[in-house]
């Protein structure tokens, strides 16, 4: 379903160049369930921003659905992103003045659906995650764990194809980070969801069936589990 | 060190009123490790807030070395965080324009040391932590573990009598975890510094020699034990 084929990411030049991502391969089929891991700053978040196509690689191919996404318009990454692709953001990235129904509805609005039925589906995902009784807050009030949940409930409620989580449980306590992890096993269980997370949580490493490492901004392994 | 007594803190009134914390009375003594407990939405950022002077109760009392902070002038409190309190927040809060360095010699200003001081004493913070060699990037060139530790490398610069710490190690691997534990360890046993965390890391709670539970807003366990 994705694939990085020999995918750089270099910022500055010279002596100052920083290879964030350097000639990186990797491919995943659909239904997985996938760990990248590696210490802090060894190119997580970049791989996975390359991955959901919200950033280009220096050199390299990123492929979605076995096409290259090289030279599409922002236009046309952004309509691939809004239709095969969910993203929870290490920061959350949540929009300051909306409430959580509505940072979570927004992740409907290519969709096509009626708003009465955007509102009931992003209600009901952030009842999943445990904000039921929280869909008014805006993100400055709510916990650092909470915001987390409403950005797992924004990526969640499209049902992708392909959920990228960065870090998706830094914030939560060990009950809650399992509701969510039982959550998105389910999706990918019966919906054949892909799911590809970064993380340093011992929790989300021992439910992967697959574990990709990387050390600066290299693969250094790559080793399927019986889960 | 520091003591809150009876402290709440409420949001909103009546049908929307919010008991973030709910009566919480606490004492810390110099030299503590106590870590703070509790599932998302529990309330331990609040309650660090408020030991931390970076708000208000809305009821009760917080002492700080004995002595209330109830009706301190803005500034008379900003004095007693500058020389007392070092304090790690969930989201960083690191200045976007300033570069590493910087960001942790701002924590030095109110210190009356000279500049030259001042940055020898920032660079040398930040390779404790591992980012001597990124001192002059930016916070939005770097990964999100390490501005957790530019973060960490500011509140520990000051060598504060009392360092607050909300998950400090919520974006890091687990040996960048220790590393950063360690240091704490030291601060405390060669200073004497009270350490407060609130953390869901199971690696920051055994190292714990005090764990305080809160639940809903309220104390429900406080438990000494033995390192
Ligand atoms: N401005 C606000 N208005 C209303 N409720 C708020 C506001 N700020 C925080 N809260 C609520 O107060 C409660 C405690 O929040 P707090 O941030 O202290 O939790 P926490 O224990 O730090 O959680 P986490 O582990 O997720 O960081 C939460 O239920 C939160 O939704
Ligand atoms: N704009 C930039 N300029 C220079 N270097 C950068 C920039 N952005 C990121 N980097 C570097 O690229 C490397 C990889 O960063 P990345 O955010 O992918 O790490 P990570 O594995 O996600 O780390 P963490 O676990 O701490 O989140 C880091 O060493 C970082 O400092
Ligand atoms: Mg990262
Ligand atoms: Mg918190």
């Amino acid at each position: 379903i994705c694939e990085l084929e020999n995918a750089s990411r270099h910022y500055g030049s010279g002596p100052t160049l920083v290879k964030a991502l350097d000639d990186f391969s990797v491919t995943f089929q659909p239904g997985e369930f996938t760990v990248l891991s590696g210490p802090s700053g060894s190119g997580k978040t970049t791989a996975l921003n390359l991955i959901g196509l919200l950033d280009n690689p220096t050199s390299g191919v990123v492929k979605i659905d076995g096409q290259s996404t090289a030279g599409l318009s922002s236009r046309a990454l952004t309509e691939i992103r809004g239709h095969k692709i969910g993203f929870i953001f290490q920061s959350f990235n949540l929009v300051p003045v909306l409430s959580a129904l509505e940072n979570v509805e927004l992740a409907l609005h290519l969709s096509g659906l009626d708003e009465g039925v955007t509102r009931e589906l992003a209600a009901e995902s952030l009842a999943e995650v445990g904000l039921g009784d929280l869909l008014d807050r805006r993100p400055n009030q709510l916990s650092g764990g909470q915001q987390q949940r409403v950005a797992i409930a924004r990526a969640l409620v499209k049902k992708p194809k392909l959920l990228i989580a960065d870090e998706p449980t830094a914030n939560l306590d060990s009950k809650t980070g399992n509701q969510v992890l039982d959550l998105m096993a389910r999706l990918n269980q019966e919906h054949d969801a892909t799911f590809l997370f970064s993380t340093h949580d011992p929790m989300v490493m021992e439910r992967a069936r697959r574990v990709v490492k990387i050390l600066d901004g290299r693969l250094v392994e790559d080793e399927k589990r019986g889960a």
